[in-house]
């Protein structure tokens, strides 16, 4: 599976 | 972005604020560590180099930059304008016991490994251990200015907001992350003992002293 970057915090 | 995250945000600011104006109204760091300040802006550094590579909004940017120069700014105060008033004698937590588990943990547990995501997973594990030196520093001189307790309060009072923003949105959006979360939840309960002291001492005008 495909890492997908979701880090959208602070 | 939901009502907690938003005051976990501003609670953030909050307290970088507190700090900054604390430093430059008293022309001094007297009873801040500057190990805490300098593993913050490592933080900040480490996590936000998706600056360069993935845009969120315009706030995750404008926020980024702001908590970047926050960091920056308290560091270059502590040890550079300011540095004849900082505690360095009792700002003695040893910064290897921190950097060394937490680089080792950063390489054995992450999403992805790739440069970019060991740094961001090592400045979320290095977070949630970052302000044992102030706290260390606390509980060796026993006692905190009014106005440093207050600091550590709106920087507590983030991590428990942020816990709350992740049970919203595992609720709402079936999202979570786990680093974090573990991470946020390891950090907020090395506030309990502080806000303890801060609800029964500070709030009723005392002065925050240890026994």
């Amino acid at each position: 599976r495909e890492f997908v970057y979701t880090h959208d915090e602070l | 972005m939901n009502i907690f995250r938003i005051l976990g945000d501003v609670s953030h600011l909050l307290a970088m604020i507190i700090l900054l104006v604390k430093i430059w109204r008293s022309k001094s760091c007297a009873g801040i560590s500057g190990k805490s300040q300098v593993l913050f802006a490592i933080v900040f550094t480490s996590r936000y180099l998706d600056l360069f590579t993935n845009f969120f909004s315009i706030y995750n940017t404008v926020m980024k930059f702001v908590f970047l120069m926050c960091a920056y700014i308290t560091v270059y105060l502590i040890y550079g304008k300011f540095r004849k008033t900082f505690d360095n004698e009792n700002d003695s937590f040893r910064l290897e016991f921190l950097l060394i588990p937490v680089t080792g943990l950063s390489f054995l547990e992450n999403q992805s490994f790739t440069p970019l995501e060991i740094l961001w997973t090592f400045s979320i594990y290095l977070e949630s251990v970052a302000i044992l030196p102030q706290l260390f520093m606390i509980s060796k001189t026993g006692e905190a200015e009014t106005i440093t307790t207050h600091y550590l309060f709106f920087l507590g009072l983030y991590h428990a907001l942020y816990l709350a923003n992740w049970i919203w949105r595992y609720q709402t959006e079936n999202y979570y992350d786990q680093i974090a979360v573990v991470s946020g939840v390891v950090q907020t309960i090395f506030y309990c003992d502080f806000f303890y002291l801060y609800v029964t001492k500070v709030l009723k005008g005392k002065k925050l002293s240890l026994p």
